[in-house]
Parts: C-alpha cells; sequence; structure tokens
C-alpha cells in the first residue's frame, strides 16, 4: 500500500510504500487516550503478473472506538457495524446513510464508505472495484482521514504519528537515478535520507483515475520516516 | 540510418527488436533500436520508423547513457502556442512525415557522445482492419545496415480462433524463408523472425543488408453465422460483426467518372483499363449507369440498366470512348446519379432489397457549375437523402482530398486515395471489390441503455463482404458480465433479425498462462474506435457538433496518450555543446497535412520544458502543526 501525508498547508507531501506479506495486519491509527484503533489487512493480487513485483493492498480494516463501543469492520465485500452490541450489515451496494447519536454512516453506492465519530475522527473508506472476472487484481481499499485535530498526542500507528504533524528539512535536489523524478536530502527525525520526489494518487474524488498528488517518496519501507520499523506496527488480529 | 557524413562502422546497431501484440485484431507494437558510438567523436544518430497511417503512436523514449527522455502527448495547439515563434517563422512542426499510400514516417536524430549508446523505443497502436476477408499486420523494416541482434515477434491472441495466419516478408528470399517461424494453434499464434548478422549480408563478404522491406502477417479468425464476437473485459465490451455465409444482395451502382482536361493521357487511359474489369465483374442481378463529366454532364443511358452480358459488353464500349474535355463539374453530375437511382426506386426499375450506391472517380477540384465546396457537399446530401452511399476515389494528388472525404462521409461512404502509378488500374479495381458485394444493408445493432454506453456506433448503412464491422462501448457496471444484443438489417431474401446474449468469458481458461495481456486491450481499443469516430464526425454535423466532438476527441487522445490529429507529442532532446536541450514535436498527419508535408519534409527544434512533478528548490523546512490529511491506499 502507498502512505500519503499530505500538508495541504505547506503544499507538499510525504509518500512511501509499505510492503509485507500478504494477510499481515497492520495498525494504523491508536489513541490510547480516546480508545480509537484502525488496523488494516493487506491482501494481494489473485495472480502474479510475471513483469511486476507483487504488490499488497489493504482489503479489510477494523476500527474501534472503545469509549463509544463502536466497532466497524469495512471489507471489500460489506460494512458490518456494532455499536454497545448492536449490529448491523451494509453493503457496498447501497446508497445510505444512516445518523445515529455518535456516528454518522454514509455509504456512496460501490465508491466510498464516510464515517463521523462523534468528537473525534471523520474518516473515508474507497472501494477499488476490479472487474470480478480480471485474471489478476481484485477488489482492494483506501483509507483516508479527514479531520485528525481531535486524537490525543499520544495518537500513533502507520498513519497516527503524523496526525499532529512532522517537522522535515528538504536540501540539495539533485538529479536522482530516474531522470524523471530527482531525489533530495531529507532530514527528518533525527535522520538524514535520501529522497525521491514523486507522485501519488488521492482517489476520494475520482475513484477510477485519483488526482495526483505530487511527494517526497522516502524508500525501503519508510525507513528513517516512521518509528522504528514495520515490523512494529504488526498486529495479531483486526480488533 | 547514421548521418552519412560519418563513416557507418563507426555506429554498430546493438538491436532492432520489433515486438507486437495483437489481442483481438487490437494491435500493439513496440519498436526498439539501440546504437553504439564507437568513434572518438560524437556523431548524429537518427531513428526513423514507418507506421501504418491508421495506426497512433502511443509512447517514444530514448535512452542516453542510462538517461531516459520521454515524449509527452500534449494538445496540439497548446504545444503550437508553447512554440509560436518556430512555428510563425514557417517551419513544419513534424517529426511525422507521409511516407507512401499506407504508411508514415517517425524520425528523431540525437547528437552520441564517443563511446556511447542510445536506444529509441517506439510504441503505436492501431487496430486492424478486415478487408476482402483478411487482416494484415504490416511492420516495415529498413535497418540499413546489419544488426547484431535482429527480431521480429508476433503474438496474436483471437478468441474466436485463428482460421489462418500467414507471414512473409517482401525482402524473405530463399535462404531466409527458413527463419519464419510461425506456431499456430486455436487461438493463439507466435511468429519470429531473427536473422543472424551473416544470414542478414546480401552476400558473404560485403556489408549490405538484405532486410529490407515490409514483413506482413495476414490472418483470418473463425466466423459462424451468428451474432459474432463479443467480448466483455473490465468494463468495456467490443462486437467484432461479420457473418459467415450470407448471400450478397444485388447492387444499384452509378458510376461517376471525370473527364476533364487534367485526366489527359494516362489517368484516363488508366481509367478507361479499369472499368472494362469493374463493368466484367457486376453480377446480372445488379443495375448499373454510367454518368461521364467535365463542364457538362452526360449519361450512357438515361435509366439504371440490368448488367447482363449485353449491356455490360456495350457499356465496355462506352468507357474504352471516353475523351477528356474540359472542365469539372461535379454537382451536376452527382446530382444526376442521385437522380437515376431515385427515379429506378420509384419506378420499381430495381428489386426492393438492394443496395444503392455512387462510386465518383475525380482528379481535381470543381470549376463549373457550382463551384462552392460546401454547397455541393450541401446539395449531394440533401439529393441523396440517406438512401444510396456515395464514394469517393480522388485520383492523384492535385485533388481537393478533404472536400471528398466529408461528402463520402456525408452520405455513408468513404473516400480513397488513387496513386499515380502504374498499378493505378489495381487500385481502382480493387476499392471496387472492398465495396462491390454488399451483404447487408441498415445494419442496426441494438443493446439495452440500462446496461451500456458511449457505443461507438448502431447504425451502419452496409456490410460488405470480406469486411466486418466493430462496436465497442462500456458497462454502465463493471460487475456487469452480460446483456441483451438484437442485430437487425436487410438481407437478400428476408428481413434479418439476430437475437442473442453477451456473456464475459474466462481469460485464464481461453489463455491459461498467458502473460496478461488483457488488462486496458478492451478499454483502449474502445478509445482508438471512439476518437477515429469523433474524428469523423468533427468533419460533418454541426458546428456545435463539430465542436463537440473535437473536444471530446482531444480529451480521450490526451487520456490515453495517443497522438491523433488533434495532440503532438513533445519529444526532448539532449543538450549538446552546440545546442542547448531541445523540443520536437511529432505530430498525426491528416490527408490534407501528407500532401503539404511532401512538399517541405523536415522538423524544427524548439525550447520547452517538460512534466515532472513541482519541487520546492533550495532548502526548507517543512513544520506541520495543522493537522495533515493522511491516507493509504494503492493504484
Amino acid at each position: 500500500p502507498h502512505f500519503i501525508i499530505e500538508f495541504p498547508d505547506q503544499k507538499d507531501a510525504i509518500c512511501f510504500n509499505i510492503n509485507d506479506k500478504p494477510g499481515t495486519i497492520f495498525n494504523l491509527v491508536k489513541d490510547p487516550l480516546t480508545g480509537i484503533i484502525v488496523n488494516g489487512q493487506t491482501i494481494r493480487d489473485k495472480k502474479i503478473d510475471p513483469k511486476n513485483m507483487m504488490n499488497t493492498y489493504f482489503g479489510r480494516f477494523g476500527i474501534i472506538h472503545a469509549k463509544l463501543g463502536i466497532r466497524l469492520m469495512v471489507t471489500t465485500q460489506d460494512i458490518l457495524v456494532s455499536e454497545r452490541g448492536k449490529q448491523a450489515k451494509f453493503y457496498w451496494s447501497d446508497n445510505t446513510t444512516v445518523k445515529g447519536p455518535n456516528m454518522d454512516l454514509h455509504i456512496t453506492k460501490d465508491r466510498s464508505l464516510t464515517v463521523t465519530l462523534r468528537n473525534s475522527m471523520k474518516f473515508v473508506i474507497v472501494l477499488h472495484k476490479v472487474w470480478k472476472k480480471h485474471p489478476y487484481h481484485q477488489d482492494y481499499l483506501g483509507f483516508y482521514t479527514l479531520d485528525s485535530h481531535l486524537f490525543s498526542q499520544r495518537v500513533h500507528g502507520l498513519l497516527g504519528q503524523f496526525f499532529h504533524g512532522i517537522t522535515f528539512e528538504v536540501s540539495d535536489v539533485f538529479k536522482g537515478e530516474n531522470t524523471d523524478k530527482p531525489d533530495a536530502h531529507m532530514f527528518v527525525k533525527g535522520h538524514n535520507l535520501t529522497v525521491t520526489r514523486g507522485w501519488q494518487k488521492d482517489y476520494r474524488k475520482n475513484v477510477k483515475e485519483g488526482e495526483d498528488v505530487p511527494c517526497w517518496f522516502i524508500h525501503n519501507n519508510g525507513t528513517g520516516i516512521i518509528d522504528g520499523d514495520i515490523g512494529d506496527y504488526i498486529v495479531s488480529g483486526l480488533f | 540510418s547514421v548521418n552519412p557524413s560519418q563513416s557507418l562502422s563507426q555506429i554498430e546497431f546493438q538491436n532492432v527488436k520489433i515486438n507486437c501484440k495483437v489481442a483481438s485484431r487490437f494491435a500493439h507494437t513496440v519498436m526498439m533500436s539501440t546504437a553504439l558510438n564507437k568513434a572518438n567523436v560524437s556523431q548524429e544518430v537518427s531513428f526513423e520508423v514507418e507506421l501504418p497511417k491508421t495506426a497512433f503512436i502511443s509512447n517514444f523514449s530514448m535512452e542516453i547513457d542510462g538517461k531516459v527522455y520521454v515524449g509527452e502527448v500534449k494538445e496540439k495547439e497548446k504545444a503550437k502556442k508553447q512554440y509560436e515563434a518556430a512555428v510563425s517563422s514557417g517551419q513544419t512542426a513534424g517529426l511525422v512525415k507521409a511516407s507512401g499510400r499506407k504508411m508514415e514516417k517517425f524520425s528523431v536524430s540525437v547528437n552520441i557522445a564517443a563511446n556511447s549508446k542510445v536506444t529509441f523505443t517506439l510504441t503505436y497502436e492501431e487496430l486492424l482492419q478486415r478487408r476482402l476477408g483478411k487482416y494484415e499486420l504490416m511492420i516495415r523494416v529498413k535497418p540499413q545496415q546489419l544488426v547484431q541482434h535482429f527480431e521480429i515477434v508476433a503474438d496474436v491472441y483471437e478468441p474466436q480462433g485463428i482460421e489462418f495466419l500467414d507471414a512473409y516478408g517482401t525482402f524473405i528470399t530463399n535462404e531466409l524463408l527458413p527463419l519464419v517461424e510461425k506456431t499456430v494453434s486455436d487461438k493463439k499464434a507466435h511468429v519470429s523472425f531473427s536473422p543472424t548478422l551473416d544470414q542478414q549480408r546480401k552476400c558473404s563478404d560485403c556489408e549490405g543488408t538484405l532486410i529490407d522491406g515490409d514483413f506482413l502477417i495476414n490472418y483470418e479468425v473463425k466466423r459462424a453465422q451468428d451474432l459474432g464476437d463479443i467480448q466483455i473485459v473490465n468494463g468495456y465490451f467490443v462486437h467484432f460483426f461479420a457473418p459467415a455465409n450470407l448471400p450478397r444482395l444485388p447492387k444499384n451502382v452509378v458510376f461517376v467518372i471525370d473527364k476533364s482536361g487534367s485526366m489527359t493521357g494516362k489517368k484516363m487511359q488508366q481509367t478507361r483499363d479499369a472499368m472494362q474489369t469493374i463493368l466484367s465483374e457486376l453480377h446480372e442481378e445488379d443495375h448499373f449507369a454510367l454518368v461521364i463529366f467535365a463542364g457538362d454532364v452526360e449519361t450512357w443511358k438515361p435509366t439504371l440498366t440490368r448488367a447482363t452480358e449485353e449491356n455490360v459488353d456495350e457499356a465496355k464500349t462506352f468507357t474504352k470512348n471516353i475523351h477528356v474535355d474540359g472542365w469539372t463539374n461535379i454537382n451536376d453530375a452527382v446530382l444526376r446519379a442521385a437522380d437515376l437511382l431515385k427515379t429506378a426506386r420509384a419506378n420499381k426499375v430495381v428489386p426492393e432489397n438492394s443496395a444503392s450506391m455512387i462510386i465518383l472517380l475525380t482528379d481535381g477540384d470543381p470549376n463549373k457549375g457550382e463551384t462552392r465546396l460546401e454547397k455541393i457537399q450541401e446539395n449531394v446530401k440533401n439529393a441523396i437523402g440517406g438512401e444510396a452511399t456515395l464514394f469517393c476515389l480522388g485520383f492523384g494528388f492535385d485533388v481537393k482530398y478533404s472536400f471528398l472525404d466529408v461528402m463520402a462521409k456525408e452520405n455513408n461512404g468513404l473516400a480513397r486515395r488513387i496513386y499515380e502509378a502504374s498499378d493505378a488500374v489495381l487500385q481502382l479495381q480493387g476499392f471496387y471489390n472492398e465495396v462491390a458485394n454488399v451483404l447487408l444493408s441498415d445494419v442496426h445493432f441494438q443493446y439495452p441503455d440500462s446496461k451500456v454506453n458511449s457505443v461507438t456506433g448502431s447504425k451502419f448503412k452496409q456490410l460488405f463482404n470480406g469486411s466486418e464491422i466493430v462496436v465497442s462501448g462500456r458497462m454502465n457496471d463493471i460487475e456487469m458480465n452480460d446483456f441483451p444484443v438484437e442485430v437487425s438489417a436487410q438481407s437478400l431474401n428476408t428481413e434479418f433479425l439476430l437475437k442473442g446474449q453477451a456473456s464475459t468469458r474466462d481469460w485464464n481458461i481461453i489463455f491459461p498462462d498467458q502473460e496478461y495481456i488483457f488488462g486496458d486491450f478492451t478499454e483502449r481499443l474502445w478509445a482508438y474506435l471512439t476518437i477515429q469516430n469523433l474524428l469523423n464526425k468533427k468533419d460533418k454535423g454541426s458546428a456545435e457538433e463539430k465542436q463537440n466532438a473535437t473536444a471530446e476527441a482531444l480529451e480521450l487522445s490526451l487520456k490515453y496518450n495517443f497522438v491523433t490529429p488533434l495532440t503532438s507529442m513533445v519529444v526532448t532532446k539532449p543538450e549538446t555543446e552546440e545546442k542547448p536541450e531541445n523540443t520536437l514535436i511529432a505530430d498525426k498527419l491528416t490527408e490534407d497535412e501528407r500532401k503539404e508535408v511532401k512538399a517541405s519534409p523536415g522538423f524544427s527544434s524548439y525550447a520547452s520544458s517538460s512534466r515532472s512533478a513541482p519541487v520546492n528548490s533550495g532548502t526548507y523546512t517543512s513544520t506541520s502543526r495543522s493537522s495533515p490529511v493522511n491516507w493509504v491506499d494503492s493504484d
């Protein structure tokens, strides 16, 4: 999966990839004070294109808001919601809006799920629908946080650690290995990294084509930009 | 090729690789060439590729010392504005030149440092058209010198099954013939040709190469008496329609022949000769008429006549005696032809189930009677009134081809250029053979609006023997895997109606263990066909329709990275000591441009910028304390 941390004020972004065995569950957000956890499990292509490396994508997300007693499991098939013991199941084929005391949920048919958790978090899960008979690819999901300022300072996770911003310094833009993409030096979290200018996609507005977002790409599974390494973010279950 | 001022031995052509993949008639060809400058001075290396006129370039790159220069497709007008100075100085912006009848030439040259290497890669795509019962993939190869590794590889994947496949080259000698390897299984074919350095030599002790000409692959797919092949792939569908064993419809044809002064000599003689064969090939149930024009219009007989042996013989004698005379009055001649057909229909001289057509042969611009081109087009359209098809043959290069092209398209037909050469008779006969046998008329495809959209066409005036109608569209929902299809038309004796269900097949079963080739083939085929249709539409219809068609064709050309008549490919060349980094433009030529470019070949250089992710230069610190937007996704 591609991770993108965008700083709209600076009109800049940082991006990195996380690749591991398919089926791995990563912690994306963990806030011990608000009791919010977001975990995601990866899937792979149905069949490996001999020309390409094995890509992984997120296929399932598990979201917990402990204080509100809310659990959501979002897969490429359906959306399971439970709130204080009550359960509901929604399908991506629905066009649904549900407003509750603690959670608003809006499904745009076969496209996206927007969830607003009262006084804490708003996020969008994008469904990338792939032709069922596609010999290689299968449906996958994207996770976008829209409003993260209510998280505590202790929030962490592969995405959560960036919720309160980071300080980085970019210098010495120079020609890198790829002539289309210049390299630069980045000083971040006490590390000096060589980063590459590239593009990633934001699929919120256009789920098929996406919109290009220029970003500084951090190589080797985000080494240097994420605290620790990817092994530190692997968890045993979605909840 | 190399700059002729340099010694040939100083440039070593290490690789010429041509890789072609055809899936369901849609051909994707990649031509790659690597040259090494072994000299101790820098020298110019040029790369020239001839590609079919019907193809769209979709990619070009040059790799020099590990640095890759990639061509970028831009809106033609914007590219031109960007390089206004050069364009206003009268330079033609083109890496593409017309080359013969079927091809156009893409050429680029770069300066290569001593002991450096350059790799050129050009990709183009085209939908192969079925003509006279077969598809033809043509690869022109002219390496001009011996190549260390020369290779042509083509893979054909046809889900309908391959009926036959032939591979040969115009340059193939008896010695080279065994090197053309061909493997054909039910739905797949693999063709390769890879002569060694010695096998390429013209003679054992010379440097000349035998490899110089066209490499051709002709094939046909299996057909049944059904709806044809409908493929649904990844949210797009394509329908290939050409049922087997349909009887031909009788035709009512009016030949409109220009005998104006400019036809003097060879052209008139070739027309007379061609008419002898064309008339002989009329079937007895056909009806025909001859309209001969210069300043005035003359008809062989006042009505359409049945093509009996006696009448044909008489017509042949008449055409043998056509002599040139004066002006060119196209308007009155075509209106007379339309009137002959209309009267024949009204008087029931011709059978009800028959196809009417006008074949106009002319070599010049109208200069007698109505001479305003748009007015002639309007008059012709009104006179024909959708009751017949107009085919225009433009003889030679003086003809106003675009005028004929629009006029033909407005009347459901097409125009073809006839080149002045010794084989003009064959060209005329060849064109006639393509359109002479109508199998169905008023072919109407019905797909449910609730299931599909953006269909490339649903009504076709005729289906000719040996041709094929191709329709493509988008599925309303990517998960829809079937939809009902109905095709209705007029056939010889009965109302032709076929109904059926299109459904997705499992590509893993049809082509198991194959490298994945179906990713966006159908989508690109749809885009290619849609752009071609829109380019046709932009020449006819109301001003608003023309504008919309142009805008839509441009959008698709940019989206799918096609160099079409509305876009240009901007190629940045590396900086040299003499010249700063500069940029070239590859355009797609229109028929009129081909004529102009023929007169003034060459290309020009411009200063340019290229697309890359915007970079904030210098040192800066970015601290974000506001809530950033974070996401994780994939593409």
